[in-house]
């Protein structure tokens, strides 16, 4: 289990618009 | 031999093992093909996300930020692919919606942040992420739900928007009243379309359809709630909005019928308990047009009478009603132009759009209020028929 001093790490996330693009171009890739 | 030992439930910790390969189908099978109302129907509410959120504690207890955020988006992404593709769907949106609440709730509840651990069980709060902050991803997935909420409202409003007139305003239940019309007007309706005319008992079912799909499928009752309210807004804006356009609408025993239905309509929201949502004051504009059309409307007292009960409309609408009015025997007299005016002076003072109509389409804000889980992790079993046999529970 973590210490609960120790801080955890922040994770950077694209906004719900960035992800909808990062979607489409899955969707180009695929056939 | 290696022998298969089951393990009890206290030795589990509450995390899903996944092997990176393994991602697409774990959406796939747990978000793409998934459908409400085959095997979903028996699940746990709220299972496919409990489940995404032990896969998404496993990856962060391996510390693998990578597998965090592809989890993440993947999870995000197939939730919009399959309401893009089913949004028409008021059980696939509902699901989802209410899926999509449970794993913002999780990810809220298990962050180790100390305000949403208030009722955490102590083995609740051993189960927080290790790891990672993910309050950034928390903010997208709240916007994912925003958005699905938006898209259960169109869908609901789709199915009642054809129901709201005739049962509102054009169907006429109560014994003695119906038999009245109003002098010179014909019914709209013909007989042969009465079979197919929804009526008011029809949208009340549809109501109460609404809201077991809702609960069935584990929705917040904050949320639900907030469903009922723009339900009913709905409700009371389309009728208004048409019994300001017609004529045979505005009579005293339309007042009387709709006063009526609104009484049923309370009492549906009395019976599921949604009295304090509010729901029946989004009403309260076409309760008044209704009791405008019941009351007297001839002397200064009764023009003040109206002023000082007609709140909740504008004067363009309570202009409009009198205009309308036409009355059902020859002992009423139409309202005179004369009284109109004298409303009108009573009312210039009043500061309000000239809006004669309601705005169907407006959505209230919707609000997620956290609603942490009792239910432990650690006993959380998957049913065989999610096809989920690649993941081990740890």
């Amino acid at each position: 289990p973590r210490p609960p001093s120790r801080p955890r790490i922040l994770l950077k996330a694209p906004t719900l618009a960035e992800m909808e693009e990062m979607n489409i171009s899955e969707e180009e890739e695929s056939p | 031999h290696p022998v298969n030992i089951p393990r009890r439930e206290k030795d589990f910790q509450g995390m899903l093992e996944y092997k990176k390969e393994d991602e697409l189908k774990l959406v796939k099978n747990l978000i793409l093909e998934l459908k409400p109302r085959g095997v979903a129907v028996n699940l746990i509410p709220g299972l496919p996300a409990y489940i995404l959120f032990m896969c998404l504690r496993h990856a962060d207890y391996v510390n693998d930020d990578q597998k965090v955020r592809t989890l993440l988006t993947s999870t995000i992404n197939s939730i919009k692919k399959i309401l893009k593709k089913r949004g028409d769907d008021f059980e696939t949106v509902s699901f989802w919606l209410a899926n999509t609440c449970r794993f913002l709730h999780c990810l809220k509840q298990y962050s180790g942040d100390e305000a949403f651990m208030k009722h955490n069980t102590q083995r609740q709060n051993e189960h927080s992420l290790s790891n990672f902050d993910l309050a950034e991803y928390r903010q997208v997935i709240s916007d994912l739900a925003i958005q699905i909420y938006q898209q259960l409202i169109k869908c609901m409003e789709n199915i009642l928007q054809p129901m709201i007139v005739s049962g509102m305003l054009e169907h006429e239940t109560i014994q003695g009243v119906s038999g009245v019309k109003p002098t010179g007007l014909r019914k709209r309706t013909s007989s042969i379309a009465d079979e197919g005319t929804y009526t008011l008992d029809s949208i009340l079912r549809q109501l109460s359809a609404f809201h077991s799909t809702m609960c069935q499928h584990g929705t917040d009752p904050e949320l639900i709630k907030q469903v009922v309210k723009q339900q009913f807004y709905i409700i009371g804006a389309v009728t208004l909005n048409n019994l300001l356009l017609r004529k045979d609408m505005c009579s005293w025993s339309k007042g009387m019928q709709i006063r009526y239905n609104v009484s049923q309509l309370e009492e549906w929201l009395r019976d599921k308990g949604l009295m304090t949502c509010g729901a029946k004051e989004t009403l309260e504009p076409l309760i008044q047009a209704a009791q405008l059309l019941q009351v007297k409307k001839k002397t200064d007292e009764d023009a003040e009478a109206i002023c000082s009960m007609c709140q909740a409309l504008t004067t363009a609408q309570i202009v409009k009603v009198l205009n309308l009015y036409t009355p059902v025997n020859e002992f009423e007299e139409r309202v005179s132009v004369a009284f109109i005016r004298t409303i009108q002076t009573r009312l210039r003072d009043r500061c309000e759009s000239p809006q004669l109509l309601m705005d169907t389409k407006m959505i209230y804000p919707v609000t997620f209020p956290f609603n942490p889980s009792s239910l432990a992790l650690e006993t959380i079993q998957i049913p065989s028929s999610l096809n989920l046999g690649f993941l081990t529970r740890v």
